[in-house]
């Protein structure tokens, strides 16, 4: 679901 | 690294048990289950980012038990005032993630 690596592991950015 | 946590017993019981309520598969909480609760919380959204950035340690973009009462203790503290650190001091990295 999320791209490996970057901050898109942040739900909230 | 031999530093006590700084959540106390009785408050991780109390963090675990909001844990559980959320519905965690496989002992882990995705951002869509946890980005609610903490939005409850009524603290501004680039404050919650920082709690997650800091509790989110492996970067999965999940939390386990450990990283959920880390990001709770951390908004339990800017509620009563106390400034959200830039980042995670050593007592507050849980004893299984040193």
């Amino acid at each position: 679901q999320y791209p490996a690596g970057g901050s898109s592991t942040n739900p909230f950015l | 690294v031999d530093i006590p946590w700084v959540v106390k017993p009785e408050e991780k019981l109390k963090f675990d048990s909001i844990f559980d309520s959320l519905g965690p598969v496989g002992g882990i909480l995705t951002g869509d289950k946890v980005k609610p609760v903490l939005l409850n919380s009524k603290l501004p959204v680039d404050i919650l980012g920082r709690v997650w950035e800091l509790s989110d340690l492996d970067r999965d973009g999940m939390l386990d038990r450990d990283e959920f009462s880390v990001a709770m203790y951390l908004v339990y503290r800017a509620l009563e005032g106390e400034p959200v650190p830039m980042s995670l001091p050593p007592p507050l990295v849980p004893p299984s993630k040193r």
